[in-house]
C-alpha cells in the first residue's frame, strides 16, 4: 500500500 | 512601523487564493527586504513559500523585522472587500496586536480601511537545501491545471514522468487509466505557452493529486509554471508573480509502504 509521506522526512527545522 | 503599498492590488487578491486553500494561519515575516511566508499545510505533506520583494512594491517601508501571525480565512475575507483595480496598502505599528489594510480606488474617490487582529503562532521553519534537480519543466499554467483536474478523476495519485522525449502524467483507478503525455515544443510564438524540459536524468515521482490540485489555485498568477523534480526528492512548483517574486510549493513524494 501506498503512503504518503511528509515534508518534515526530507527538510529539517531550523 | 511597516508599511507595503501595492499599485496591482489584485496581485495579493490572488496570492490569497493561492495560499487559503492549503493554510489556514500563517506568519508574514517581514523585513527591509520584503515579505516573505513559509508553511507547511496541517498535515505536514506539503509546504508553501511565498516571496514578495520589497522592490516590487510601490511604497515599501519596514523599520524593524516584524512577523505577522494572520488567520487567512480571515484576511481573506478582508481582501474579498478590495475592488481588483484597487490600490492595496497593509500597515502595522512596531510590536502592535493589529495590522491594517487599506484600499484606494484608483482615482481615489473611495479609500477603505481593514483593521485585523494579530495571531501569536508556533513558527516551523524547515531549511530547503539548494538542489540541483534531475528535470525541471516548464509549461503553460493552464494546462497544469487542466491536467492535475483530469487525472484527479481517475485515482488519488498521479504519476510524473520525464524523459528528453517529454513528459508524462498519469494515474490508475476503478475506472481505469489515463496518461497526458507533453511532448518538448519545437517553436513557439509565445514563450509563456511554451513546453521546455530540461533533463540531466530521467525521472518519475508519484504524487498526491489532492495537493497538486491545490496548488492550481495560484494559476492566475502567472501564464506559466515550473516542476523541478529529481529522484526522492520533493517536487516544486513555482509560480513566478510578476516582477515581485513567487510562490512555491513543495510536495513530498508518495512512498511504497
Amino acid at each position: 500500500k501506498e503512503l504518503q509521506s511528509k515534508i518534515t522526512k526530507y527538510y529539517y527545522h531550523i | 512601523m511597516f508599511e507595503a503599498r501595492l499599485l496591482q492590488g489584485s496581485l495579493l487578491k490572488k496570492v490569497m487564493e493561492a495560499l487559503k486553500e492549503l493554510l489556514n494561519e500563517a506568519a508574514w515575516d517581514c523585513s527591509d527586504a520584503g515579505i516573505q511566508l513559509q508553511a507547511m499545510d496541517n498535515s505536514h505533506v506539503s509546504l508553501v513559500s511565498l516571496n514578495l520583494r520589497a522592490e516590487g512594491f510601490d511604497k515599501y517601508r519596514c523599520d524593524r523585522n516584524l512577523s505577522m501571525g494572520m488567520n487567512l480565512g480571515s484576511m481573506s475575507k478582508i481582501l474579498k472587500c478590495a475592488s481588483n483595480e484597487d490600490i492595496i496598502t497593509i500597515k502595522a505599528q512596531d510590536n502592535a496586536d493589529t495590522v491594517t489594510f487599506v484600499f484606494e480606488s484608483p482615482d481615489q474617490d473611495k479609500v477603505s480601511d481593514y483593521e485585523m487582529k494579530l495571531m501569536n503562532l508556533d513558527q516551523e521553519h524547515l531549511g530547503i537545501p539548494e538542489t540541483d534537480y534531475a528535470c525541471t519543466i516548464r509549461l503553460p499554467s493552464s494546462e497544469f491545471a487542466r491536467i492535475c483536474r483530469d487525472l484527479s478523476q481517475f485515482g488519488e495519485s498521479m504519476v510524473i514522468s520525464c524523459t528528453k522525449e517529454g513528459v508524462r502524467f498519469s494515474a490508475t483507478g476503478d475506472i481505469g487509466t489515463g496518461n497526458i503525455k507533453l511532448a518538448q515544443s519545437a517553436k513557439v510564438d509565445k514563450e509563456e505557452e511554451a513546453v521546455v524540459i530540461e533533463m540531466q536524468e530521467p525521472v518519475s515521482l508519484t504524487f498526491a493529486c489532492r495537493y497538486l490540485n491545490s496548488f492550481t489555485k495560484a494559476t492566475s498568477l502567472s501564464k506559466s509554471v515550473q516542476l523541478s523534480m529529481s529522484p526522492e526528492v520533493p517536487l516544486v512548483v513555482e509560480y513566478k508573480i510578476e516582477d515581485i517574486g513567487h510562490v512555491r510549493y513543495y510536495l513530498a513524494p508518495k512512498i511504497e509502504d
